[in-house]
């Protein structure tokens, strides 16, 4: 299983729809200070189902839309989907692609859908589980946090240990 | 379930170790296990980290510079890693602190390890960014929106 | 007592806006005298920051990226060096996080001050070496203990 | 006033005395990681006076003195002078060249020196005090907390203006 493509639109400074597609190895995403590096990390952690708003910069709900600028209107919607591509059949899901979307409103309702089927937050959070897709908290460094393990309690490193086992 | 754990434990530490001494070029580096200070029967051990650089007398972790802290948390990483290999890693600006030397350990070893995980790394340092097998570049517009453009290496203007 | 610190309040909040817009090239940032929560009469009002990048509409300080985090401190602390010159600063790789073009204009405007004020600035970045008036390399002997050398820009390895 | 010279010996890493000219202006330091280049922004805080262990990354007194290594015996003494250039007067002292240094043995204790004359802590603070150097807290960004000033709460950042009425 791999990230084939990442689809942002309306999330934090993506008011466009764009698209990353990704291939195995390294991708590398450059560019200058505030254009959106970290945000697309966020919107990753984000679509994977994270609840903690403080690990995507965010304090509420509303902070991942689009709040608008000098010379565009604000956005009623965040959306993000992830495209996986399921051929070796890792996920335990009958498809040979799996896109899983996540949706926000300024009302603060959240919407996930998998292939485009409207489902419940436990349910993407079941398959990524058990697919081992993001769960691992060692899979995101975020920016200036790296050396974060070492400031970890003993009790919180040692789930780092149980996540591998 | 602890027999699993333990099993875990002492891979991840031996990989631990092979990856600090890798980068250091020396020294060691080991996880330990540690009551917890908690009364309680059930409460489980810690981990703490141990991580001398060679030649040096002290271990803990307060002395290390910024840029050894931040070879010791990759070394981490990539035990973890290659223990049990996350389908999709994310890093971003992992590669702030170090010195020339250390990008290209750190970016020589990753790629070894997207055999079996594939990375999403944020960086501002070319010899990382000359290392990729693609790269993205997003540039704010001057209405305040992110665009993303796929890149050539040759079209990157000369990094810091 | 209150009204030295007023008058000095405003001056280096007229700085702190007149840095960062000179280092975005726009927008706005100000500091607010805000009534601090606790109840105590004579407890005096704390001081609260506001950034907002050009064309952006957010301006609280958790929305800026790592980037823009750097170069919001230290429009401040050039504020504050403004209006009451340090005559020693010492700076630690607060360029880290900076793309080239952050690079330039933090050392420009840094290059100004120096008439009153002397830096010792620790860096990797090569833009800030060459700016500098006189460059220390520190290097660790195999002895594990450090050495330093005076250098001319054209011995140090081309860094990353 | 400026800061002529630095000389560390037994501080940290600095097993060898070594020695720092400075002029006015801007002086880089560099080098690889784990060099040596923070230990310099240490010693410098440190023989100004600094009392929070925290600050200079140590958490004890001893901490701060060479500890040996493979090839080297530990050490039993720190010692760091600064020399400032006082021929403008700034500092209210009668000499036209000030030299602080700052010693510490392994058994805790600290003696300080002004020219060479055994002082008191307090002694060195009020000098430093009066001719405002290194009391400012803005003087100093440390590695990776140069957003520090962000994160800090209300009340503390009033200090920072204090600091520069
Ligand atoms: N909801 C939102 N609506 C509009 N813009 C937003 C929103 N949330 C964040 N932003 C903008 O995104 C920008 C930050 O982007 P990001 O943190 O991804 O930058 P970056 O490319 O990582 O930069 P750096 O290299 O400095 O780390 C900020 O300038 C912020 O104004
Ligand atoms: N008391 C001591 N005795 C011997 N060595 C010490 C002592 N205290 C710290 N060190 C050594 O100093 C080194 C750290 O130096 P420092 O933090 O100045 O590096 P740096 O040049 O700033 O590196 P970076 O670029 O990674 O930030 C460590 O390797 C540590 O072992
Ligand atoms: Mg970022
Ligand atoms: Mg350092």
């Amino acid at each position: 299983m791999y990230l084939r493509r990442l689809e942002v639109h309306g999330f934090k400074a993506f008011a466009d729809r764009q698209r990353f597609e990704f291939g195995p190895g390294m991708t590398v995403i450059a560019g200058p200070n505030g254009s959106g590096k970290s945000n697309v990390a966020d919107a990753l952690r984000w679509a994977l189902g994270e609840q903690s708003a403080k690990q995507i910069r965010a304090r509420k709900t509303e902070d991942v839309i689009f709040s608008g600028s000098d010379k565009r209107r604000q956005m009623g919607l965040a959306e993000v989907t992830l495209y996986l591509d399921n051929s070796d059949g890792w996920m335990p899901i009958d498809f040979a692609e799996v896109a899983v979307t996540r949706r926000a409103h300024r009302s603060g309702e959240n919407e996930y859908l998998i292939n485009n089927q409207h489902v419940r937050l436990s349910d993407v959070l079941d398959l990524f589980r058990r697919a081992q897709v993001g769960q691992n908290s060692y899979a995101h460094m975020s920016q200036g946090l790296v050396d974060e393990v070492l400031a970890l309690r003993p009790q919180d490193r040692r789930e780092l240990i149980e996540e591998a086992a | 379930i602890r027999t699993k754990f333990v099993e875990t434990f002492h891979v991840v530490n031996e990989r631990f170790g092979e990856y600090f001494t890798r980068f250091f070029g020396g020294g060691q580096a080991e996880l330990r296990l540690v009551e917890s200070d908690a009364d309680d029967e059930d409460s489980e051990a810690g981990v703490d980290i141990f991580a001398q650089p060679p030649g040096k007398r002290i271990s803990n972790l307060t002395v290390l510079s910024g840029g050894e802290r931040s070879m010791t948390s990759v070394a981490l990483l990539f035990a973890l890693l290659s223990v049990n290999p996350a389908p999709v890693v994310v890093l971003d600006e992992v590669d702030a602190a170090l010195d020339e030397a250390n990008v290209t350990r750190f970016v020589g070893t990753l790629l070894e390890l997207r055999e079996r995980t594939q990375f999403v790394v944020i960086s501002h340092n070319r010899r990382t960014i000359e290392a990729a097998d693609a790269i993205y570049g997003v540039s704010m517009g001057d209405d305040s929106a992110s665009r993303v453009l796929s890149l050539k290496l040759a079209d990157l203007p000369r990094t810091a």
